[in-house]
C-alpha cells in the first residue's frame, strides 16, 4: 500500500541504465553499421562515375555557374565522424561507464546482490553441472564443513561461520535435487520459499524532494504542453502538406482544376505545361516576391538558352533552383494526368521534362540538338538532305557529321560522337501479354505485360527481329521467376549519370510507362518507373560490333536482350475476345530514347 | 451546338500551332 | 454578380470574377438568348430553318458541280463556304442531330477535296473535327494516316494508323499504309 522512494540509491541506477542501453545499443549498431556501408556505396558509385563515358561528359560540359550552385544547395553528406548522432552515442556511452562505476562503488547494492542464493556459487561447480557432479562437489563440501569433522580448535565465531556454511552447502545441494525444495528456489529464488520483499519506486528521492519537485514539474509541464504539441504540429503539417509524390497540396490542387477545366479542343503544348507549372507552390516557398509570370520566364529563358535577370538583377541561381525543383513537379503532375487518365496530356509532360532536362525547346531537330557542341545556325541552313534523327546522323561518316553540325574542332566533335553514340534507342523484339506459368491469356486471369527491347546506340545498324532466336526472347521458366516476374528487374544494374550538362543537379534516366487502351486511348493505371537496364549493348565493343552485325559474323548471344516487365493493374476480362493496348515508354531526359507500341491481348480459354 | 461551334471555331487556333510545332 | 443589360438583353459579369469557363457560360447564354429574341416567328419549332437549308444545300450542289467538271480549287472553295454557313447561319436552337448529320457529310467531301487538293493541314483538323463528333469508321482513320504521312508527320502517322487498325483489325488499306509508314519511319531514322 505504501510505496517508497529509492532512498538507498539502490534500483534506479538499474533502471536508467536499462534505459540508456536500449537507446544507446541500437544507436551505435546502426552508426557502425552505416559508416562501413557507406564507405562501401560511396566507392561504387565513384567507380562507376568514373567508367561512365557519359558521366565524365556531364561533369565536362557542365558550366561553373552551375557547379557553384551545386555547391551552395546540394546538401553535403554529412560527415560521418562529426554529427549529432556521434555526439549522442558517446554521451551516452560516458554516462553508462559512469552509472556501472556508481554501481559497483555503492555499498546497498553489494549487499543486496550478495543475498541472492545461488546454488551453484556455493557448491562451487559450474551452471551446467550434472547430477553426479552435484552429488561429489557436496560430498566433498560437506565433509569440510560438517560440524562433526570441523577440527575442534576453532574459535566459537569460526565455528559459527562453518555452521553456517554447512547450513548453507545442504541448502545449496537440497534447492539442486529435492524436489520440494527444488520448487521453492525456482518460485523464490531461495530454498527457505518466500523471502521478505519490498516493493519501492525506481526513481531517486532527491526527485521528489522540495525544489527538484518543482524542476520536475515545470519539465513535465513545458514537455507537454510545449514541445510535445510543438512537434506533433511540425510532423503534422510536414505530412498534411505535401502529398505522397512530395508535391506540396497546393500544387497538386492547381494541377487538378488545370486538368479539370482543359477543354479538348485545346492543343497541350510544351508551353502550356510551362505555364501551368508556374503557378507550383514551391516556387512560391522559394521566391515569395516573385510572380507566376517570373517564373515562366525563367523557365522559358533556360529552355531557350538565356542568362536570366529580374529587376535588372542576375537570375541564375534562382532559375537553377525553380529547374531543379521541376523534377519532382513534373513527376506530380504525371501522376495527375494519369489519374485523369488523359494520354495526351501525360505524353506532353513527358515532353517538357525532356525540354527541361536538356535545355532546348521542342522542335523536330531536338534529337540533334540535345548534342553538344553543336552550332544551330550551320546545321539548320545545312543544304543535304532532311536529318533530324540521330540515327540518320550517324549514316554520314564523322567527317561529314562535322560539317553538317557545324564542329570544327576534331576533339570537340569526338566527344559530340561519343554523347549521340551512347544515347540509349530501344529496338523492339518482342512484346506479349504473359500469365505466368500458363501458354495463353484465359479470363480474369492476371496477366502482366513483358515487352523485349534490343537496348541499342544510334551508331549500330537495326537488327531484325528475326536475327534473335526465340529462345533468347522467352519468357524465363525458372520457379521463382514464376513467383515474382518482377524479380529480376530489380536485379539489373541502376542507369548511370546522365548527360544533362544545362540541368542543374546530376540525373539519371528513367523511363515512364503508360499502359493505354486503344478503345477510349484512356490510361488505365499509374505510371511504371523504369530505373534500371542494362545499357551493355552501348559499351561493349560498340565499334567492332557495329561492323559485325548483320553480317556473317553476326552472334545473336553477343546481345544482351533487355526484359521490360510492366504489372497490369486489372485482370483480364470475363469475356473472350481481343483486346488492344497501347504501351508509351518515354524517357525522362534523352530525345529519340522513346518507345510507342500497340498490343493485343488474346483471351482465350 | 454551342460545343460543336466552340470545337469548330477552335480549328483555326489549332492549325497556328499545328504549323508552330512541326 | 452578374449584371444584366435591360437594352440588349445580354448578361454580363464583373472583370474580377471573369474567368474562363464563366466567360464561356456567358457567351453561349448571351448567343442563345439573341437567337431566341431575334426569331420573329413566336411559334418557332426546333427543326432547321427551310431558307438556310436552301442556301446550304445550293451551295454544297453548286460544289458537287465543279467536282464533276474537275475544278477542284472551286468546288472546296464552295463547299467550304457551305460547311461555314451551316456552323454560322443556323440558329443555335435547331435540331442537333439534324445539324451534325449535315456537317459530317459535307466535311466528308471537304477533306476528299482538301486532301485531293494537297491542302493536308486543312484536311487534317477537319479528320480531328469529325473524330471528336464520335466518327470512328476505318476510312477516317485511313484518311487521318494519310494527311499525316503526306505532313511528314511519321511517329503521329503511326499511331493513328495502329489505333485505325485496332478498331478495324482487318482493314487492308490500313494494313498497307502502315507498311508505307514504317518504311517511311525507318528512313527517317537512318
Amino acid at each position: 500500500l505504501n510505496y517508497d522512494y529509492d532512498e538507498t540509491n539502490e534500483t534506479w541506477p538499474f533502471f536508467l541504465l536499462t534505459v540508456l542501453l536500449m537507446i544507446i545499443v541500437p544507436l551505435t549498431i546502426s552508426q557502425i553499421y552505416k559508416i562501413f556501408l557507406q564507405k562501401d556505396k560511396n566507392e561504387s558509385i565513384e567507380d562507376e562515375e568514373k567508367k561512365n563515358i557519359l558521366s565524365k561528359l556531364n561533369d565536362k560540359y557542365t558550366s561553373n555557374e552551375i557547379k557553384e550552385f551545386r555547391d551552395i544547395f546540394e546538401t553535403k553528406k554529412d560527415s560521418n565522424i562529426l554529427s549529432w548522432k556521434n555526439l549522442i552515442i558517446i554521451i551516452g556511452w560516458i554516462s553508462i561507464a559512469i552509472l556501472i562505476q556508481r554501481i559497483n562503488s555503492n555499498d546497498a547494492i553489494i549487499d543486496a546482490a550478495k543475498g541472492i542464493f545461488d546454488p551453484y556459487e556455493i557448491l562451487g561447480i559450474s551452471g551446467s553441472s550434472s547430477e553426479r557432479e552435484i552429488k561429489s562437489a557436496y560430498r566433498k563440501l560437506s565433509l569440510k564443513f560438517h560440524p562433526d569433522k570441523v577440527p575442534k580448535d576453532l574459535s566459537e565465531s569460526d565455528k559459527n561461520m562453518m555452521e553456517e556454511t554447512f547450513v548453507q552447502i545442504t541448502k545449496a545441494y537440497e534447492a539442486l535435487t529435492d524436489e520440494t525444495v527444488r520448487e521453492n528456489f525456482l518460485k523464490y529464488g531461495h530454498p527457505d520459499g518466500p523471502q521478505s520483499t519490498s516493493h519501492g519506486i525506481a526513481l531517486p528521492s532527491f526527485l521528489i524532494d522540495s525544489t527538484s519537485s518543482l524542476v520536475l514539474v515545470i519539465f513535465y509541464i513545458s514537455s507537454f504542453v510545449l514541445l510535445l504539441p510543438y512537434f506533433v504540429s511540425q510532423w503534422w503539417n510536414k505530412t498534411k502538406l505535401y502529398t505522397r509524390n512530395n508535391l506540396h497540396v497546393k500544387t497538386a490542387g492547381s494541377f487538378v482544376s488545370r486538368l479539370v477545366n482543359y477543354k479538348p479542343s485545346q492543343i497541350a503544348t510544351v508551353d502550356l505545361i510551362i505555364n501551368w507549372l508556374s503557378y507550383a507552390e514551391e516556387f512560391k516557398l522559394f521566391y515569395p516576391d516573385l510572380t507566376p509570370e517570373d517564373f515562366e520566364n525563367l523557365l522559358q529563358d533556360h529552355i531557350h538558352n538565356r542568362d536570366s535577370k529580374i529587376n535588372g538583377k542576375d537570375a541564375n541561381m534562382m532559375k537553377f533552383r525553380i529547374v531543379a525543383k521541376c523534377h519532382t513537379l513534373l513527376h506530380g503532375f504525371l501522376e495527375v494526368c494519369c489519374g485523369f487518365r488523359n494520354l495526351e496530356m501525360a505524353i506532353v509532360c513527358m515532353d517538357t521534362f525532356k525540354c527541361i532536362v536538356q535545355g532546348i525547346p521542342m522542335s523536330k531537330d531536338s534529337q540533334i540538338l540535345q548534342l553538344p557542341n553543336v552550332n544551330e545556325e550551320i546545321f539548320k541552313n545545312g543544304s543535304i538532305d532532311e536529318i533530324h534523327t540521330l540515327g540518320k546522323l550517324f549514316t554520314f561518316d564523322n567527317e561529314k557529321i562535322g560539317k553538317i553540325l557545324g564542329i570544327k574542332d576534331e576533339a570537340k566533335l569526338s566527344e559530340t560522337l561519343s554523347v549521340a553514340s551512347n544515347i540509349p534507342q530501344f529496338k523492339l523484339l518482342r512484346a506479349d501479354f504473359v500469365v505466368p506459368g500458363e501458354e495463353y491469356v484465359t479470363p480474369s486471369s492476371t496477366p502482366y505485360i513483358s515487352i523485349k527491347v534490343l537496348v541499342r546506340s544510334a551508331k549500330q545498324k537495326i537488327i531484325p527481329t528475326e536475327k534473335f532466336p526465340t529462345d533468347l526472347l522467352k519468357e524465363s521458366d525458372d520457379f521463382e521467376d514464376l513467383k515474382n516476374p518482377f524479380a529480376s528487374m530489380e536485379r539489373e544494374p541502376l542507369m548511370p549519370t546522365s548527360f544533362a550538362p544545362k540541368f542543374p543537379t546530376k540525373r539519371r534516366n528513367t523511363w515512364c510507362c503508360l499502359i493505354a487502351l486503344q478503345k477510349d486511348i484512356k490510361i488505365l493505371q499509374t505510371p511504371y518507373r523504369l530505373e534500371r537496364l542494362s545499357l551493355s549493348n552501348l559499351s561493349k565493343d560498340l565499334d567492332k560490333r557495329a561492323i559485325k552485325e548483320l553480317g556473317p559474323d553476326f552472334n545473336p548471344e553477343d546481345w544482351e536482350i533487355g526484359f521490360i516487365k510492366l504489372p497490369l493493374g486489372q485482370q483480364a476480362p470475363a469475356e473472350l475476345g481481343n483486346i488492344y493496348m497501347r504501351v508509351v515508354i518515354k524517357s525522362t531526359d534523352y530525345f529519340g530514347a522513346d518507345l510507342d507500341l500497340t498490343m493485343m491481348m488474346q483471351v482465350r480459354e | 451546338n454551342q460545343a460543336l461551334s466552340r470545337r469548330y471555331q477552335s480549328i483555326l487556333k489549332r492549325k497556328e500551332i499545328c504549323i508552330k510545332e512541326w | 454578380t452578374i449584371l444584366y443589360n435591360q437594352n440588349s438583353k445580354l448578361i454580363k459579369c464583373e472583370d474580377s470574377d471573369l474567368t474562363e469557363t464563366r466567360e464561356i457560360s456567358i457567351n453561349q447564354i448571351n448567343k442563345l438568348s439573341a437567337a431566341i429574341i431575334a426569331e420573329s416567328n413566336p411559334n418557332f419549332t426546333p427543326q432547321p430553318n427551310d431558307e438556310h437549308s436552301k442556301m446550304i444545300k445550293s451551295l454544297f450542289e453548286s460544289g458537287l458541280a465543279m467536282l464533276k467538271q474537275k475544278k477542284m480549287p472551286e468546288a472546296l472553295k464552295n463547299i467550304a463556304l457551305a460547311v461555314d454557313m451551316a456552323q454560322r447561319g443556323r440558329a443555335p436552337y435547331e435540331a442537333f442531330g439534324i445539324q451534325l448529320q449535315e456537317i459530317q457529310f459535307m466535311l466528308r467531301h471537304k477533306i476528299d477535296l482538301s486532301l485531293i487538293t494537297g491542302r493536308y493541314l486543312d484536311a487534317l483538323q477537319d479528320i480531328e473535327f469529325l473524330m471528336n463528333t464520335g466518327m470512328n469508321q476505318a476510312d477516317v482513320y485511313i484518311r487521318k494516316s494519310d494527311a499525316l504521312l503526306k505532313l511528314s508527320q511519321f511517329d503521329e502517322a503511326k499511331i493513328c494508323c495502329e489505333r485505325g487498325l485496332s478498331l478495324h483489325p482487318n482493314e487492308t488499306k490500313l494494313k498497307a499504309l502502315m507498311l508505307e509508314i514504317n518504311r517511311r519511319l525507318a528512313e527517317y531514322n537512318g
